[in-house]
């Protein structure tokens, strides 16, 4: 999945991205 | 042996099924700690959810295939039952592994989550059983073809059948693919493309929860200012 732009940073997942601690 | 669309397709729906041929369409054993280490256990909740979407995509799918065919969408709605569990597992290692907690109950509970998580893998699961029309050129050309009767079913069909925005679909799409590092190379472009489209103009539509938060950001005065709906 190299070609693929991950954009999300170090200190970001999925908990973050649905607004959870 | 020549490589034709219909033999492509053939052996990613292959692959597919190799992939999940380890995997069940109930949460496995790893799956159930997390759930049970959660404030409040979204058990219940889940397979509540799964039953409740499953009869609407079936019933989706039969509308758009043919009423003889919603036994077809039900096999079909299971392998993706299969990857949201497989996904779901590998995505909670990596938070355990990031966050150092075993705890998800806030993100266990997020029905948007689940929802989000389920159609991304069903997704997945119909663009790979329409592989030679992605081929032909993705989601702008291919699904405007009469090449197949399926490519009806191409994205964003399933945020219609889910009645799911845009915007929250969105946000699982680069965890999916870091979640299942066997996707293919043309599934993940698929999904990139998805996030193309929504980027563009799924996730600008009137009712995007996205204005909230534009909205939300500028009281809070965090970044930059958020441009008008309009805009």
């Amino acid at each position: 999945n190299q070609d693929y732009h991950f954009g999300l940073k170090e200190h970001e997942g999925i908990s973050e991205l649905f607004d959870c601690d | 042996v020549p490589q034709t669309p219909i033999r492509a397709a053939m052996n990613s729906i292959q692959q597919l099924r190799v992939e999940l041929n380890s995997t069940s369409d109930q949460p496995s054993s790893n799956l159930q700690v997390y759930f049970k280490n959660c404030t409040v256990d979204p058990s219940e909740e889940i397979t509540k959810r799964v039953e409740e979407l499953s009869q609407v995509f079936s019933q989706r799918f039969a509308q758009a295939v043919g009423q003889r065919c919603e036994g077809l969408g039900r096999k079909r709605f299971n392998l993706g039952v299969q990857l949201y569990y497989k996904v779901m597992e590998s995505m909670l290692k990596s938070e355990e592994k990031r966050l150092s907690v075993q705890n998800f109950s806030k993100l266990l509970n997020n029905a948007a989550f689940h929802t989000s998580l389920l159609a991304c893998a069903l997704e997945v699961v119909l663009a790979t059983y329409v592989g030679n029309s992605l081929k032909n050129g993705g989601f702008g050309r291919g699904c405007g073809a009469s090449d197949s009767i399926e490519t009806d079913l191409c994205f964003p069909w399933i945020l219609d059948v889910f009645q799911l925005h845009a915007f929250d679909f969105y946000k699982v799409i680069e965890s999916f693919i870091k979640a299942e590092p066997t996707l293919k190379h043309d599934m993940m472009k698929h999904l990139e493309h998805c996030e193309h489209v929504i980027m563009e103009s799924l996730a600008w539509r009137g009712d995007s929860p996205l204005f909230d938060l534009l909205k939300q950001s500028r009281e809070e005065g965090t970044g930059e200012q958020a441009e008008p709906p309009a805009t």
